[in-house]
């Protein structure tokens, strides 16, 4: 894992975040819902807590699909390539490509070469909204780049060092992360075939 | 374009490209090649952190063109041949994250860290 430069992080007295989605990007509930299980991700594992809001303008974060030039100085750039950014604390920006085939559900190996999944990408981006930079582990989640039509949104350890190094761990306990309803982890595949879940 | 589902998007999309297709053709260039597309390759190399800024970026396969090779194939747990092999055309041409690998010449990624987990070996010159 590694860090920003000087290690920025949300202060102490905000552990409590909150995110909307910007206006223009009217998004369907089962969307919404990929971001949602996306942040309990580092939820699970940290004492941060994020609970969506509906003004934009005050969240902490702010999240919106956008194409091509979007006046933060890092234009996308269509089909592929880039696929989102998110900037460092406490800045909270959180940036998609619009022009992205992103899919909320369903089985990726028999998608199109351009589908990307969408809580796949959100989870990388809500590492660096929290702090961390990329990482050379190609498990984690922090790795840089991301193959079409994969799924991978469990945290590594070394995601999990990297956050805890940042924030600590959950006070609760490292609780379990959200499983997606429609297209199961390779842990909760191996969970399933071991007869454990 | 967000798709609820899998078989919702539409199979023409099986045939999209991207600009970094265009890397294919950089196969096999070695050190002092001059080859159409390697100025972009450099302004790729430039945009996640590799390459300083420059005006105009050549097509020569220069020293610096190898050696932000070799870097990011220690980050990307390939071979640092500082050459365009297979793998390395492969893993550029890979969708990925807009944030640089390498932010003020400062990374923690494997070429930052030789030696395990501590603080970057990197020199600074106050001014």
């Amino acid at each position: 894992y590694s860090f920003f430069p000087g290690r920025p992080i949300w202060p102490a007295h905000r552990r409590d975040l909150t995110y909307a989605f910007a206006p223009e990007n009217p998004l369907s509930n089962e969307v919404k819902a990929v971001f949602a299980r996306a942040f309990a991700r580092w939820a699970a594992v940290t004492p941060l807590t994020f609970s969506a809001v509906e003004s934009f303008r005050s969240a902490d974060i702010r999240i919106g699909f956008y194409a091509g030039d979007h006046g933060d100085g890092e234009p996308f750039d269509g089909v592929l390539g880039t696929l989102a950014h998110a900037f460092s604390p406490p800045s909270g920006h959180f940036h998609l490509d619009g022009d992205e085939s992103w899919v909320v559900s369903g089985d990726l190996r028999s998608a199109p070469l351009a589908a990307i999944d969408l809580e796949s990408v959100a989870v990388h981006e809500i590492g660096h909204l929290l702090g961390l930079g990329h990482s050379s582990v190609e498990e984690s989640i922090m790795f840089p780049t991301i193959t079409s039509r994969t799924r991978k949104v469990d945290l590594a350890a070394d995601d999990i060092n990297g956050i805890q190094e940042l924030y600590g761990g959950n006070p609760n306990g490292n609780l379990s992360p959200p499983s997606s309803s429609t297209t199961p982890s390779v842990q909760e595949r191996e969970m399933s075939r071991n007869g454990a879940a | 374009h967000i798709f609820p589902n899998v078989s919702s998007i539409p199979s023409w999309l099986n045939k999209t490209t991207c600009a970094w297709d265009q890397f294919k053709k950089l196969k096999g260039c070695r050190p002092g090649d001059r080859f159409n597309g390697l100025s972009n390759l450099k302004t790729y190399l430039n945009r996640f952190g590799y390459i300083p800024s420059s005006p105009n970026f050549t097509d020569l396969f220069d020293p610096l063109l190898q050696s932000a090779l070799k870097t990011y194939q220690t980050n990307f747990n390939l071979n640092a041949t500082g050459l365009l092999d297979d793998q390395t055309l492969a893993q550029i041409q890979l969708p990925r994250c807009g944030i640089p690998d390498i932010i003020n010449n400062s990374t923690s990624m494997n070429s930052g860290q030789p030696t395990g987990r501590q603080s970057p070996h990197f020199h600074s010159v106050s001014h």
